[in-house]
């Protein structure tokens, strides 16, 4: 079992749709995963056409151990050998309850075998917020894959998430890797290609190859509550996710 | 003095560029206006050419009364009347810290006629989390504008701050009034008409007139660390943010 966090402080940058169209993606390739919704917005859960208020137990409940153990965790979605841990606003709670926990910021590291022992992949999806349930995740995960876009705001964002993910890997997870993911390019915007090069010298080892190019597409999908992948499996933007989860497999399978 | 609270738990919709270019437009008017930046990103400070490193004093040390007293609490911008309370990391502890402060939601409502008497406008950005932050600003505020993209997830989002606006009416402040403000709108684009359809549907007298539209002078004036008004001043999005700023003082002098 692998574990990507899907991760950044900026808000706006793809997470989700990266999470849902990833996951989708893996499955097509035969992978079982499981997608966990960290996130108080549940987009996440959205995104699979599951709904937010029908979801009994999340993340905090299992990291409170606060649970009807008689209860599934997760639920399978429309998509084969995806399956989905939800998340409703009751996770607005985290930051509040989390902190005061000892050790609360391996809680998730410690219940992860227990959680994603069945699943080949686990991806977590963060909300926009360098707080208790990122950290949790970036110390439980393999790698943290960090959605950005060539902007000046998203760019400047990295300076504090690698600086979690460098403290993280000190003093909980020694092999945290990352990676950066180039999200909503536009080729034809000059900013976003002067932008980009600046990632590509100054981030180079850490950029994915892999580049997903704006695509309305998948906010059709976002909409239908169905990944791109079966949404629109031929756009550009399927293409992309499926070429980007051959490149996460390649450096998880390494690292 | 009228306070603008610009908030929205979805992230990356435009709230610190809403925040800036708003703030400016308002100081080109003759208005003088005190932009607070209540986000650890710290983007609204990036946004004006200032330094979060160099920011000493931010919004939470005020409501924690944790300052030194000769320490100026705002700094003047390089654009005549406007002026910044600037952020920095240290604001990701409100979420720990605020709710051990009894009656901490309303401690900015009791600070601000302090913090802001000598200006016209206060306009507080928010980060992207429905957290003690966010409910302060709305607790001092005269009006909620509420930046959302016409999309899937921005739209979903509406619900939770709305009823986050109901909650803080009712136990704090009884003329809080919203406006929603559409962002970063392609008109070619189908699924934004679509969305924009049903917004003006479902939200009508809530919506402003005003729609900001996607334009990558934005992105510039971002990078340029300069409100949009002075770096382009007849771009398309200077142009709208003027007529937001007509519109809200109509609004906030109404109510
Ligand atoms: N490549 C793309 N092309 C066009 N639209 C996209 C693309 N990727 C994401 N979007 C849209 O952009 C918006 C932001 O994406 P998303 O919500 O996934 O970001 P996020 O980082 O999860 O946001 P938050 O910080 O609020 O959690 C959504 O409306 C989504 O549908
Ligand atoms: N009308 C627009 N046209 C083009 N780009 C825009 C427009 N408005 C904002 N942007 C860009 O979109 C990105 C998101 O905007 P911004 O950072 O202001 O949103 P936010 O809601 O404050 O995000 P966060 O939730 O992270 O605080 C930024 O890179 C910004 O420069
Ligand atoms: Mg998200
Ligand atoms: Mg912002």
């Amino acid at each position: 079992m692998k574990c990507i966090a899907v991760t950044n402080e900026k808000g706006g940058v793809a997470k989700t749709t990266t999470t849902v169209n990833l996951g989708a993606a893996l499955a097509e390739m035969g992978y079982s995963v499981l997608l966990v919704d960290m996130d108080a917005q549940a987009n996440l859960t959205l995104a699979v056409g599951a709904d937010p208020q029908e979801i009994r137990v999340t993340i905090l409940d299992i990291l409170l151990e606060n649970y009807p153990s008689a209860e599934a965790l997760w639920k399978p979605t429309k998509i084969e050998r995806l399956h989905l841990l939800g998340g409703n606003p009751s996770l607005n709670l985290a930051e509040r309850l989390l902190p005061h926990q000892p050790g609360y910021e391996t809680l998730l590291q410690k219940k992860l075998p227990f959680i994603g022992a069945r699943f080949d992949y686990v991806i977590l999806d963060s909300p926009p917020f360098l707080g208790a349930l990122m950290s949790n995740a970036l110390a439980a995960a393999d790698t943290a894959l960090i959605p950005t876009q060539a902007e000046f705001f998203s760019i400047y964002a990295l300076r504090n998430v690698l600086a979690l993910i460098r403290r993280i890997r000190e003093q909980y997870n020694p092999t945290l890797s990352y990676r950066l993911l180039l999200t909503m390019f536009d080729q034809r915007n000059r900013i976003h290609r002067t932008l980009y090069q600046y990632l590509h010298d100054h981030f180079a080892e850490g950029l994915t190859e892999t580049v997903i190019p704006i695509d309305t597409r998948l906010r059709e999908s976002a909409i239908a509550g169905t990944p791109i992948i079966q949404h629109a499996p031929k756009s550009r933007a399927a293409l992309q996710y499926r070429v980007l989860a051959q490149e996460i497999i390649h450096h998880v399978e390494e690292t």
